[in-house]
């Protein structure tokens, strides 16, 4: 027996902003990671093996707010945070605000599994992805103009960031 | 904010949950998704969850750690049974009940309701060690999916629609 759920995002849209060509590529990218997710599962393989497949396709998809297509801080910046847990032993890693790592779901397991702590933190934590062996991803890669939109509206009006990301992603 | 939880064949669970944040985000903001017990936790004893939200609301409640204390097993409660004869006897335990769907879905939904009551919003997915796959959100929407070993293979948006929508 076993079991897989995955999620994009949660929050508040009018049906009829999402168009049929949004909407299939939305579903197209969840069905992509819950096949891998699944695949996995059904092989005998691991949930943690499972939940990072699901999870790396999300970030490397500019759809979602993870990864490649996350959203800008007000400098201008792409953030990333990510945690990841075991329910076998309980053992947990997470990583907040890291910059250059392209799928941080990876690195938080790393934390995991690599280190004696749970929870690293900004250059901190990059410097331990780079002794770990992880690539330093450039920022652009992270980029997207959806999401630079965002930030520049949320300034030219004045708006919170709950205005902004009070929706889907 | 994207994340995934899952039961494998072994009987084990994990969770995991990743996102940039709050666009415009000063102060080295950081939300729930990476904190365990707010954003993301897993415990094969009780469930695997990954939440997407309001952070500031789902670190206050501790979503993630709450819904899973709310089902978790209890220990087996084991104990000498003497034979009829008063001469030897063996050691029992006492299996537990098996968690039900519906128990799994009203403690997601109580935490979640325990967000809105504080004012914020978003959603929850949860796997159990029986395998269920249960969302809870509050919004009008979640991208989300699940599947399962006994046939179930489902994404869907909107509330409502779970079965509504196949594979593109």
């Amino acid at each position: 027996k076993w079991s897989l759920a995955i999620h994009g995002g949660a929050g508040t849209l009018d049906p009829a902003q999402m168009t049929p060509d949004k909407r299939a590529a939305y579903e197209a990218d969840l069905q992509k990671a819950l096949d891998a997710g699944s695949k996995i599962l059904a092989d005998g393989g691991s949930a943690m093996d499972a939940i990072k497949a699901a999870i790396i396709i999300m970030e490397d998809s500019p759809l979602f707010n993870a990864g490649k297509g996350a959203v800008f801080t007000w400098d201008g910046t792409n953030e990333l945070d990510a945690s990841i847990m075991d329910g076998r032993d309980r053992s947990a890693g997470a990583v907040a605000g890291v910059k250059t790592v392209k799928n941080p779901i990876l690195l938080a397991d790393t934390v995991r599994t690599q280190s004696e702590h749970v929870f690293l933190v900004g250059k901190g934590a990059e410097d331990f992805a780079v002794s770990k062996g992880f690539a330093v991803t450039p920022p652009e890669y992270f980029a997207t103009p959806f999401r630079r939109e965002a930030l520049e509206r949320l300034k030219a009006e004045k708006l919170s960031a709950l205005d902004v990301d009070h929706k889907f992603g | 904010t994207v994340g995934a939880v899952a039961l494998d064949s072994q009987g084990n669970l994990a969770a995991g949950t990743s996102t940039g944040g709050m666009t415009g985000k000063r102060w080295g903001r950081v939300g729930d998704a990476p904190l365990i017990g707010a954003g993301t936790y897993a415990d094969n004893r009780a469930c695997a969850v990954s939440a997407t939200g309001w952070g500031e609301y789902f670190i206050r409640v501790g979503v993630a750690h709450e819904i899973c204390s709310k089902i978790r097993r209890p220990e087996p409660q084991c104990g000498v049974v003497e034979s009829d004869d008063g001469v030897g006897g063996h050691v029992e335990c006492r299996s537990f009940r098996a968690l039900s769907q519906e128990r799994a879905q009203a403690a997601a939904d109580a935490v979640m309701a325990d967000v809105k009551e504080l004012g914020g919003d978003g959603g929850v997915i949860l796997v159990t060690p029986e395998g269920h796959a249960i969302f809870s959100f509050n919004t009008t929407g979640m991208y989300r999916g699940r599947a399962t070993s006994a046939g179930v293979r489902e994404v869907a948006i909107f509330g409502g629609e779970e079965k509504a929508s196949k594979t593109p």
